[in-house]
């Protein structure tokens, strides 16, 4: 299926933007 | 990542970081999820570029998850540690460029896709001119109509997906073009066919009319053959 590997990219691209909202809420902290 | 590359040189003066076992766990799932995906699009593929591209891609992003479940156990044994932080950055730049680099390499293989079916249109194409009997044009436009189908509905999916609004114009009026001559093509051949079986006069001119349709129509496939690899060039350097 051509659309699962694009779902997938995007539910990593929004893990990926959680854990560097964690380091950054940390580091700013 | 570049944001993240300033927050590790600030962090040089000695700020804890928490514990990210929880959002690294998500990571590594999705990217097992992911590689999952590539591995069967991979096998499924009869693309040879594809076949021999995404492999490094998909390592890529493996290797990367790694680092960043190395970097979160160091974290946790020591939350000032400085190689830590270094793999924290190399990993989360990994999965980013790699997944940047799988999906584009999917992509081209989208556009490959299409481009093939383009060049089958333009092999039918290339026969206009030899069809001299009603029977071949029936034949002809059999052969011709599932296959301009295929790449009408392919190129105008492909538009919808662009973000270049240019690229997406091209494509709308190349596609439009080849709508609107088809029909005019074949009525040319028919008329060609015509006056060709009753010997007539003026079958040179015919002749010359209908070749002049095909190779419009093989124009506009050719532009869009161009503008579909341009594309892909263009994402290329926005990535």
């Amino acid at each position: 299926d051509s659309g699962e590997m694009v779902r997938q990219a995007r539910i990593l691209a929004q893990a990926t933007a959680q854990l560097i909202q964690a380091i950054k809420g940390e580091a700013e902290r | 990542v570049s944001r993240l590359v300033i927050l590790h040189e600030e962090a040089e003066d000695g700020n804890a970081m928490p514990d990210l076992e929880k959002p690294v766990f998500g990571v590594s799932r999705a990217v097992a999820n992911l590689v999952k995906v590539g591995r069967e699009t991979i096998q499924s593929s009869d693309d040879a570029i594809l076949r021999q591209d995404m492999p490094a891609a998909l390592q890529r992003v493996e290797m990367a998850s790694k680092h960043l479940e190395e970097a979160s156990a160091m974290l946790k044994l020591d939350p000032f540690s400085q190689p830590a932080r270094k793999k924290l950055i190399e990993g989360s730049r990994g999965i980013l460029q790699g997944t940047s680099a799988l999906l584009l390499c999917f992509d081209e293989s989208e556009v490959r896709k299409i481009i093939r079916e383009c060049k089958r249109v333009l092999d039918y194409l290339a026969v206009a001119e030899v069809v001299d009997t009603l029977e071949d044009l029936v034949r002809f436009v059999k052969d011709l109509s599932p296959c301009l189908s295929k790449v009408s509905r392919e190129v105008d999916s492909r538009q919808k997906e662009l973000t270049h609004q240019v690229h997406r114009d091209i494509l709308i009026r190349c596609l439009e073009e080849v709508k609107t001559l088809t029909p005019i093509l074949i009525c040319s051949m028919k008329i060609y066919i015509q006056i060709h079986s009753q010997g007539g006069k003026g079958s040179d001119e015919a002749g010359v009319n209908r070749d002049y349709l095909a190779q419009r129509m093989t124009d506009e496939i050719n532009e869009i053959i161009r503008v579909l690899q341009l594309t892909t060039y263009d994402e290329e350097e926005w990535d």
